[in-house]
């Protein structure tokens, strides 16, 4: 097995607005982190693609049923969890999923659905919701900020068996603005994706 | 399970944003696999928040295709860094599949041939099975033609090792395919000959040992 850590930026250029960050709520047994936000300043539009499984998992039907619902708009945070997928959940899972957007909401003080939501990890297993939602309360304010370290932890935060954290990060101009894009992602086994 | 998200400063409207997503997707993350198994939570999200000024990008906007090349560019590189990952993996393996009918045949083959476990397992065992790619190429359930099929081995530098070149085998230096072969990153091409046109990236890895150990490992 190679080493990847050269994937693993020292620096970036992010994007302004935004602040992020991850914690360890308890819900990995290694005590990792496991819970990341991502929140903006200002409320953004938002999109997104699910896999076209047909048992979608429970923070997938609760974005999709939030996009379809503002229709993209006045979106202001994104919370991911790992450790647990929250699926095949049944209701209990789905309210769980809201749960947890409400729970940002109400941190951030924004509404209660403008936040999407994600969840990787074991299937088949409730969230240990009380844990998470703690989790959030704890997150947002202070411990959320825009440095690189802020990012790369974001990107950890959502790590499951990935090796090294995915933070990608770049510059362009258009009309003499200067933008920034980031990204992160995670994912190492249990890929080919067709989403939609 | 495959999470990812993207964020810009970019003023983009939401119509927009979901149109860009797409097709960054379909030519980024819809174009990888490590293990042929697809998850029930894969979700990629973009945010843009508009806070570094300039004017709104919505579908019709002359900046619409400069900022989508943008976000599909970078989406590549994130996706890549998935396969890179991928559990157990020593290789990273980029297929181009040329000249099939449409776009989506190109991606059909692709997708066959990033999921064959023997061309994998050979691709971990540095074995230039060109057999193993023409099968999966020709189980792929789309035009090719087989009198008109390549295939060849696309080094960092100097030239390609061919294969196959219009359905006939070449005779393979064996030295140079295990030069090629050692190398981390290995760049495939099929050409499929119909005289179509139409091409296709896709990302994946090779399946080693290791990967067996990790999911025999995993407990629910």
């Amino acid at each position: 097995i190679l080493d990847k850590s050269r994937f693993v930026p020292s620096s970036g250029s992010y994007p302004q607005g935004y602040k992020v960050g991850a914690l360890a709520t308890g819900v990995k047994k290694s005590n990792a982190l496991d819970l990341s936000i991502l929140a903006s300043s200002v409320p953004a539009s938002a999109a997104a693609v699910f896999t076209t499984n047909k048992f979608q998992a429970a923070p997938v039907l609760a974005s999709k049923d939030i996009l379809s619902t503002t229709g993209g708009q006045n979106i202001s945070a994104i919370v991911i969890n790992s450790g647990c997928a929250n699926a095949v959940t049944g209701e209990g899972g789905l309210k769980d999923a809201y749960t947890m957007v409400e729970t940002v909401g109400r941190e951030l003080g924004v509404g209660s659905r403008s936040a999407l939501v994600m969840s990787t990890g074991v299937i088949g297993q409730r969230l240990q919701i009380d844990k998470i939602t703690r989790g959030i309360t704890e997150l947002v304010g202070p411990q959320l900020g825009s440095s690189h370290e802020h990012w790369l932890s974001c990107a950890r935060g959502i790590m499951t068996t990935d090796t090294f954290p995915k933070l990608v990060s770049k510059r362009f101009e258009l009309d003499g603005v200067t933008y920034s894009l980031a990204g992160l992602a995670k994912g190492a086994g249990m890929i080919c994706p067709n989403m939609a | 399970t495959l999470l990812g998200f993207f964020v810009t400063d970019a003023p983009i409207a939401a119509p927009a944003l979901q149109k860009m997503l797409k097709h960054a997707t379909d030519r980024s993350f819809n174009c990888i696999s490590v293990d042929t198994d697809m998850s029930t939570n894969d979700t990629i999200a973009a945010l843009a928040n508009g806070v570094a000024g300039g004017e709104l990008i919505t579908e019709t906007h002359r900046n619409y295709d400069a900022i989508q090349a943008e976000i599909t560019a970078f989406a590549k590189q994130l996706a890549q860094l998935v396969v890179r990952d991928g559990e157990g993996a020593t290789k990273f393996i980029t297929l181009k599949i040329q000249d099939a009918l449409s776009y989506e045949d190109a991606k059909t083959v692709a997708h066959s041939i990033a999921n064959s476990s023997l061309f994998k397992t050979a691709m971990y065992g540095k074995d230039a099975n060109w057999g193993r790619i023409l099968c999966a190429t020709g189980y792929a359930g789309v035009e090719v033609n087989p009198a008109k099929t390549s295939v060849s081995f696309i080094p960092a530098s100097g030239p390609a090792l061919q294969l196959l070149v219009n359905g006939e085998p070449e005779t393979v230096d064996e030295a140079r395919a295990s030069e090629i072969l050692d190398q981390e990153d290995i760049e495939v091409h099929v050409n499929l000959g119909t005289g179509g046109g139409h091409d296709c990236e896709f990302w994946t890895c090779d399946m080693s040992h290791e990967y067996v150990t990790i999911n025999g490992d995993y407990r629910t």
